[in-house]
């Protein structure tokens, strides 16, 4: 079992050594790997340790491997089919993230019960009704939904989309979720990244 | 010196003691705060052991004074004043975001260089012209900025933000950033989070 603070790392590996690939790179050594990321070399032989030994004597770790192990351990090896709830500010800014797709997160669907919304397309993407919910999560064989409603919404949101085979939820509305009935919730606090921000600044360790 | 790992949890920490407080609990023990939180009670005390012992035997830790200890470390006893640059849906929902206000983080300006966006104002914060930054930042004695623009920017606006007494960067805009100049960094990808998502649909521990 991965322990929850290097799971917080792979993502962070995942990244680094796509951004290598992409320049060429085929082989990294821990040292090299620590430095990049500010961490402690033992810290990441032993995060690189729990997917297995790709190091070779002389060359260091596979990036290309690497890669591959990890994405597999997140399931971000295959695609994941998207949709947005409440396609305001924030549902709008995430639909249109070029970050997703390069990550294999495919939004194919927005909804919203505002009559001003409803009907258009933002980068290809429809914006359905918030009452057709249960037949485009099927015909579009949508995963994962991210929640960008206001907080008074999220309880109707959610009763909507148990049994709806959805299977994994990102909750921005600002109440925190449990798990339901075998969906995953990860629920997001932007006010978290700023205070570990000040953190930083109070603790002058960055 | 208090670990990453722990600092993490020091805001989800701050946030649950936040909610006992508002219902009116005054004292809580490890193992309460162990199951609300889906962590082990062994590691909720060596977390609240780094700053100060305050259980009382069968009584259990008081919750107004472990906020009041874990909100001087993360810096949140005070008000931050705060600018966004780049008010576009991104930036918008950030100005907008309630959460912040409620822990201290008060928007007190947006910078933008669209003509159709200088000069509004949304809830009452006022959006200046990117020329107008280090004037405004004076002025206004902004403490932290959240950059929201297209990556193609980030360079332009991290140039103008050195020495311009801006001490924090919350940075969205794609590409990662160092601590630069004596301001302290710390970059936002919610591509992450969809990652940490799907580690726990693949992984089915959630
Ligand atoms: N967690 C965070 O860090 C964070 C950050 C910023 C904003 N937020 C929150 O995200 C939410 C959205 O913010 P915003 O600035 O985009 O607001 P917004 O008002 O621009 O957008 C909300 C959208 O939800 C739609 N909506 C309302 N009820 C709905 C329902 N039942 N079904 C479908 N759509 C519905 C509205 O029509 C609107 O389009 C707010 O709750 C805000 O507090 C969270
Ligand atoms: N990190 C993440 O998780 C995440 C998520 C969503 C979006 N984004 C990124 O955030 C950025 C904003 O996304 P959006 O949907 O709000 O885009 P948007 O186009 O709606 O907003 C961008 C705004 O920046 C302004 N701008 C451009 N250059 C500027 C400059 N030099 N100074 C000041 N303002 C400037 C534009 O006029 C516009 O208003 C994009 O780069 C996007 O990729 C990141």
């Amino acid at each position: 079992k991965i322990p929850a603070p290097t799971v917080n790392r792979l993502s962070l590996y995942l990244k680094y050594f796509s951004e290598l690939t992409s320049q060429g790179v085929e082989y990294i050594s821990s040292g090299q790997v620590a430095e990049k990321m500010g961490l402690n070399p033992a810290q990441v032989r032993k995060d690189l340790a729990y997917f297995g030994k790709f190091g070779r004597r002389g060359f260091g770790y596979g990036v290309e491997q690497l890669k591959q192990e990890i994405s597999k351990i997140l399931g971000t090896h295959r695609q994941w089919r998207l949709a947005v709830i409440g396609t305001g500010n924030l549902g709008r800014a995430l639909l249109m993230y070029q970050g997703f797709l390069s990550r294999g997160f495919k939004p194919v669907a927005g909804f919203d019960v505002d009559p001003d919304k409803v009907g258009w397309e933002l980068d290809g993407v429809h914006i359905y009704h918030f009452d057709e919910l249960e037949k485009v999560i099927k015909s579009q064989k949508i995963d994962i939904v991210i929640i960008t409603t206001p907080k008074a919404s999220l309880d109707g949101v959610m009763e909507r989309l148990k049994g709806s085979g959805v299977k994994g939820v990102l909750n921005f509305a600002g109440k925190h979720l449990l798990e339901a009935e075998g969906i995953a919730v990860r629920n997001v606090d932007l006010a978290i990244e700023l205070e570990q921000l000040t953190f930083s600044m109070t603790n002058k360790e960055s």
